[in-house]
């Protein structure tokens, strides 16, 4: 995974919602 | 108390405020091939709460992976006038951190007139309850 991917896929994952 | 997946099928917020309901409601997407829709939702709400310092090169990615070509789900769903705005947007020194956000709510909007009914009469759906 290159950094941009890393990047967008962080950003996406910090919005996600967290476990119950 | 009420059981998550009834929840989700009250509004598409319930259901993307749930982790179980977010990962199969994206399945069901990665079904029809369609996931783009819920993880440029998703990756407009992160850009929102992204450092300053971070936040030039993410919009680049974003714009870059769903926005700039033309035959992506999320690129043909939201206005031309959106895109453009985008596209002046990602140029500039000082990103707003809500650039995204007429994008977002054209994407969340056909997502609850198409995707999320369809999700909800879904195999996958049906199953799960």
């Amino acid at each position: 995974m290159d950094s941009e991917d890393d990047l967008l896929q962080k950003c996406i994952t910090s919005a996600m919602p967290k476990q119950r | 108390p009420t059981p998550p997946y009834l929840k989700w099928a009250e509004s598409l917020h319930s259901l993307l405020d749930d982790q179980d309901g977010t990962n199969l409601f994206r399945s069901f997407l990665c079904q029809e091939g369609c996931e783009d829709l819920v993880d440029f939702w998703f990756a407009c709400s992160g850009f929102r709460q992204t450092s300053q310092d971070k936040r030039a090169k993410l919009a680049k990615v974003i714009y870059r992976k769903y926005i700039v070509d033309g035959s992506g789900i999320v690129s043909r769903t939201i206005k031309a006038a959106t895109k453009s705005f985008i596209r002046d947007c990602v140029g500039k020194p000082h990103l707003d951190p809500a650039m995204f956000e007429q994008a977002q709510t054209e994407i969340q909007a056909m997502m609850e007139e198409n995707t999320y009914p369809l999700f909800l009469k879904s195999d996958l759906y049906l199953e799960y309850t």
